[in-house]
C-alpha cells in the first residue's frame, strides 16, 4: 500500500522534523508511482504532485504524525478537494417533463444506469419514463423496455427507424401526454471522435435542452479517460459524470483525471448490474481508493 | 522525441511519457526504461533515432507469444468467449461467426449469457447477420445447462464450430467465476478436451485493471486467446504489453469497429508502430 511504501521512504530520512524538497522528492515520487498504478492520466498526475509539492514545502511534521503520515494526509486532503466540492445531486426544476440524457462510449453502462436512474427517482416520489434512443445496436430498445419492466417503469416505445433526434422529441411529448417526469434518454455507445454520431448527440441536447447531461464512464478506464471527458465536454457541455462498475477492484484514476479536466461533478457510481446498485460518489472514500 | 542530439534526462522523460499514456503501465514501462539506460550505460545505445527502433523491438518481443491461434484441429471446434461487463463478447462473437461462416464452415452459436436483459435477442441477431445458427433456451437460467445441450447438439449436428457466449462478470465476483468454471466442466463431459479456444475479451480503454482481469480469469480458467477490442478510438492498448509478456497468451484478433467486418488478425508490427 502507498502508506507501507512511503513509511519505507521516509525510514530513511529518519529524524526530519520538517519536509524539505530532499525528504519530500522521494515520498512525492512514491505518491505519484501510486498516481499512475491507479490510471491516473500522465499530465493530472504530474500537476497534481507539483500542487502537493507547494503545499507541503516548509511545513513542520505535525508532532503526532510521522512523515509518511503527513505527506498522506496532504494528499489525501488535496484528492479530496478536488475531487469533490460541486453539486452533486440532480437538477430536476423546471417545467416538467424535464429530461437527463446519458451519453458515452461503447460498452460504459448507460442503458443499465438510465434503469438504476429511474428506479432511484421513482423512489424519490418521481414518474420517471426511459427512452430508448439507441436505434443501432442489436436490441437495444428491447434492453431498455426489458429494464423499465424490472425497474417497474414506463419506456417510451421506440421505432428503430426514426432517427434519434425526432425520436427524443417525440419522446418529449409523449412524456408530456402521459404526466411522467423526468425522462432519462439512453443513447447509443459512440466514440468521441466520431463526428457524425457526435453530432447526433448534439443535436438532441439542441432540440430537447436536457437539464443534465451526464457522462456515463467505465472506472477501469484507463489513459484515455482525459481524452474522452474532454471531448464529450466540449461537444455537449456536460452537467456530470456517472462511474460505472465502481465495484471492482479497479482503483478508478479515471475519476480524477476526469475530474480535472472537465470540472464536472461526479455524481453517482454503479456498483452493480442490479438496478438498486447505485450509490451517491463519496470524493473522500475515491480518494482513498485511489491512492490504495 | 527524435529531434534531440543525445539520449539524455528529458528525452527519457518524454519516452516515459508515451508508453504510460499509451497504457503500458508503471511497471512495464520501467522495464523498457531501464533496458534502455542498460543500453546507454554500455554504449551500444547513444543515437536518438535508434532509440525508438529499440524500443519497438523490445515492444514487439514483448508481444511475441507463440501459441496456436484458432485452428479448428478439432470437430466441433469449441470457443468459449468471457470477460468482464461491457467489453464486446457477444459483439465478437457475431464478428467471428461470420468470418468463420464465409470461410465455408458451419458454426453454432451458443446464448450462454442468461442473465442480463435481452442478451439473447442480441446474440439472435448476429445469428441472422452472420448466417451462423443458434441455440438459445429462453426460460432457462442456468448457462451450464444450455451450454451441455448445445455442446450435444453440435455433435450431433455435426457443426464445425461453437461461440459460446457468456454473461459479463467482473473477476473480484468469486461466485460468477465458479459459475464459469461450471461451465467448463458441463463442456467436458461432453468433450473431454474442451474448451479448445477459451477466449478473454479485453477493452483497449481500459488501464492497469486488465492486468487483474487477465490474471484472475486466466487462473480460474486457463485463457489461451485474447481479443482486444475497441481500438478504433483513441485509446492504444498498451495493458496487453505487460499481459502478454507475464502470461504468455496469444492476441489473436483486435476490434476496430462495431461492424461484422470490424474484426482484423492481430499485427504487432501494427500495434507496435501505432503506440508512437
Ligand atoms: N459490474 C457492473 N456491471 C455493470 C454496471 N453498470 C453496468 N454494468 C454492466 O455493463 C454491461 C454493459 O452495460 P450496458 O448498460 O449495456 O452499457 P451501454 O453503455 O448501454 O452499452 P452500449 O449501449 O453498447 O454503449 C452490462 O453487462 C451491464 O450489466 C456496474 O455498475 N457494475
Ligand atoms: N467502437 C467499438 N465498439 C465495439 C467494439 N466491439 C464491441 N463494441 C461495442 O461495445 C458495446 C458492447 O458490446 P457487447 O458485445 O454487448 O459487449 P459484451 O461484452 O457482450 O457486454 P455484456 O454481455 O453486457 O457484458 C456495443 O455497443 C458494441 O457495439 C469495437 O471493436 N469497437
Ligand atoms: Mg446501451
Ligand atoms: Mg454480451
Amino acid at each position: 500500500s502507498l502508506s507501507e511504501r512511503l513509511n519505507l521512504t521516509f525510514k530513511k530520512l529518519k529524524g526530519q522534523g520538517k519536509l524539505s524538497e530532499a525528504n519530500m522528492k522521494e515520498g512525492l515520487r512514491e505518491v505519484r508511482l501510486a498516481l499512475l498504478e491507479a490510471d491516473v492520466h500522465y499530465k493530472v498526475a504530474k500537476d497534481f504532485i507539483d500542487r502537493v509539492k507547494e503545499r507541503s514545502l516548509g511545513q513542520e511534521v505535525l508532532a503526532s504524525l510521522t512523515p509518511a503520515q503527513q505527506v498522506i494526509k496532504i494528499v489525501q486532503e488535496e484528492l479530496t478537494g478536488l475531487m469533490g466540492g460541486s453539486r452533486q445531486d440532480l437538477n430536476l426544476a423546471g417545467r416538467p417533463p424535464v429530461a437527463i440524457m446519458l451519453a458515452g462510449l461503447q460498452g460504459s453502462g448507460k442503458t443499465t444506469t438510465a434503469g438504476k436512474l429511474a428506479l432511484y427517482l421513482k423512489e424519490k416520489n418521481f414518474r420517471p419514463g426511459l427512452v430508448p434512443a439507441d436505434v443501432y445496436r442489436p436490441a437495444a430498445i428491447d434492453q431498455l423496455q426489458k429494464v423499465g419492466g424490472v425497474a417497474g417503469v414506463e419506456v417510451y416505445p421506440s421505432d428503430p427507424k426514426i432517427n434519434p433526434v425526432a425520436l427524443c422529441l417525440s419522446a418529449m411529448e409523449w412524456g408530456k401526454q402521459n404526466g411522467l417526469n423526468p425522462l432519462i434518454l439512453d443513447t447509443a455507445g459512440r466514440l468521441h471522435i466520431d463526428q457524425a454520431l457526435m453530432t447526433e448527440l448534439k443535436q438532441i441536447k439542441e432540440q430537447v435542452r436536457p437539464n443534465e447531461i451526464l457522462l456515463v464512464a467505465d472506472a477501469m478506464t484507463g489513459q484515455d479517460a482525459v481524452n474522452v471527458a474532454q471531448k464529450f465536454n466540449e461537444w455537449l457541455e456536460l452537467s456530470g459524470v456517472i462511474l460505472t462498475k465502481m465495484e471492482g477492484d479497479a482503483r478508478g484514476g479515471a475519476a480524477l483525471s476526469i475530474k480535472s479536466v472537465i470540472q464536472k461533478p461526479i455524481k453517482f457510481i454503479g456498483v452493480g448490474e442490479k438496478l438498486e446498485a447505485l450509490e451517491p460518489f463519496h470524493p473522500d472514500r475515491m480518494a482513498s481508493r485511489i491512492l490504495g | 522525441v527524435l529531434g534531440k542530439k543525445e539520449i539524455d534526462e528529458d528525452l527519457l522523460e518524454e519516452l516515459e511519457e508515451i508508453l504510460i499514456t499509451s497504457d503500458l503501465g508503471v511497471m512495464t514501462t520501467q522495464a523498457l526504461i531501464d533496458s534502455v539506460q542498460q543500453k546507454v550505460k554500455r554504449k551500444e545505445l547513444d543515437n536518438p533515432e535508434r532509440l525508438k527502433e529499440f524500443l519497438q523491438q523490445e515492444i514487439h518481443r514483448f508481444l511475441d507469444v507463440p501459441g496456436k491461434l484458432i485452428d479448428f484441429s478439432q470437430k466441433p471446434f469449441i470457443i468459449l468467449v468471457i470477460g468482464v461487463n461491457g467489453v464486446g463478447k457477444t459483439t465478437t462473437i457475431g464478428k467471428l461467426a461470420g468470418r468463420f461462416q464465409r470461410e465455408g464452415k458451419k458454426v453454432l452459436m451458443v446464448a450462454g449469457d442468461t442473465f442480463r436483459a435481452a442478451a439473447g435477442e442480441q446474440l439472435e441477431i448476429w445469428a441472422e447477420r452472420s448466417g451462423a445458427e443458434i441455440i438459445r433456451q429462453k426460460e432457462v437460467s442456468d448457462p451450464s445447462a444450455v451450454v451441455f445441450d448445445a455442446v450435444k447438439a453440435a455433435k450431433a449436428r455435426e457443426m464445425d464450430i461453437v461461440l459460446i457466449d457468456t454473461a459479463g462478470r467482473l473477476h473480484t465476483r468469486v461466485n460468477l467465476m465458479e459459475e464459469l468454471k461450471k461451465i467448463r466442466r458441463v463442456i467436458q463431459k461432453e468433450i473431454p478436451d474442451g474448451p479448445h479456444k477459451t477466449l478473454l475479451i479485453l477493452d483497449a480503454t481500459m488501464g492497469q485493471n486488465a492486468i487483474s482481469q487477465a490474471r484472475i480469469f486466466h487462473e480460474a480458467m486457463e485463457i489461451n486467446g485474447i481479443i482486444l477490442t475497441k481500438l478504433d478510438g483513441t485509446a492504444k492498448g498498451g495493458i496487453i504489453v505487460g499481459i502478454c509478456n507475464e502470461l504468455k497468451i496469444p492476441i489473436e484478433y483486435i476490434g476496430i469497429g462495431e461492424k461484422a467486418d470490424d474484426l482484423q488478425p492481430f499485427n504487432p508490427d501494427e500495434f507496435v508502430r501505432a503506440l508512437f
